[in-house]
C-alpha cells in the first residue's frame, strides 16, 4: 500500500482521504 | 436509512486510518524539515480568521464568487486555500492542531460541508494525538454530531458528501473510542 511506501510524498493525506471517500462508493 | 455505512466499511476506515497515522508520524520529521514554498505563510495558532483563510480560501470564506482562473496562470492557493499538506500539517504542534481544529468546526457549524473542509478535517484527525486532551474530546463529539445534522438534510444523495461525512462519523466514533456516536451496523 502507498501509506507504507518510504515515497510518502507531501500529498499523502489527501490521497488518503479520496481514497477513503471513494471507497464508499463501492462499498 | 440508507445513508449509513455498512460496519465492514467502517472497519476497513479505520484499519486505513490507523495505516495512514503510522506513516505521519514515520515521515512527520522529513517533512517538517522540508523548505515551504514562498507563498506559504501559516498563521499564527490563536489566528482563527486567519486560519480559514488559509484552509478554506479567501474565496469560500468572503462568499463572493471569482472569476475561474486562467489555468495558464496555475492554483492561486490564496484564493483557494491551501490543502493540507505533509509539509504544512507536520509543521503543526498539538495546540495548533487543537486549535485549528477548532476553527475549522466552528465555520462548519454555519456553513456547508465542502471537500476542502473534509480534506482538512481528515488531516488534523490523522494529526491529533491520542490519548484526547478533555478539549480535543469535546470538540471532535460536536464535529460528528454536526456531521450527522448534515447527512440527514442532504438532499439531493450528494454521494460524495455523504461518504465524507461518513468518514468523519466512522472515524471519530470508532477511532477515537466515541462508540456511543457510531452508526448502528448496518
Amino acid at each position: 500500500q502507498s501509506e507504507d511506501s518510504d515515497v510518502w510524498d507531501d500529498k499523502a493525506l489527501i490521497k488518503a482521504y479520496d481514497k477513503a471517500v471513494a471507497s464508499f462508493k463501492d462499498a | 436509512e440508507g445513508y449509513s455505512p455498512t460496519l465492514k466499511w467502517q472497519q476497513q476506515q479505520v484499519a486505513h486510518f490507523s495505516t495512514v497515522r503510522q506513516s505521519l508520524n514515520k515521515h512527520r520529521n522529513h517533512w517538517r524539515s522540508q523548505n515551504l514554498d514562498s507563498n506559504v505563510a501559516m498563521p499564527k495558532s490563536e489566528d482563527e480568521e486567519g486560519w480559514k483563510k488559509f484552509c478554506l480560501g479567501e474565496r469560500l470564506y468572503s462568499e463572493i464568487e471569482m472569476l475561474p482562473d486562467n489555468e495558464d496562470l496555475g492554483i492561486d492557493y490564496i484564493k483557494v486555500g491551501f490543502p493540507p499538506l505533509l509539509s504544512i500539517v507536520s509543521r503543526m504542534d498539538q495546540a495548533t492542531v487543537t486549535s485549528v481544529l477548532e476553527y475549522l468546526i466552528s465555520w462548519f457549524g454555519e456553513k456547508p460541508f465542502t471537500p476542502e473542509l473534509g480534506r482538512w478535517l481528515y488531516a488534523l484527525l490523522a494529526c491529533l494525538e491520542k490519548p484526547l486532551l478533555p478539549e480535543a474530546h469535546s470538540l471532535i463529539r460536536q464535529l460528528a454530531r454536526r456531521c450527522s445534522e448534515v447527512r440527514v438534510l442532504e438532499e439531493n444523495k450528494n454521494e460524495e458528501n455523504i461518504s465524507a461525512l461518513n468518514l468523519i462519523i466512522c472515524l471519530v466514533s470508532r477511532y477515537f473510542d466515541q462508540y456511543d456516536l457510531a452508526d448502528e451496523p448496518s
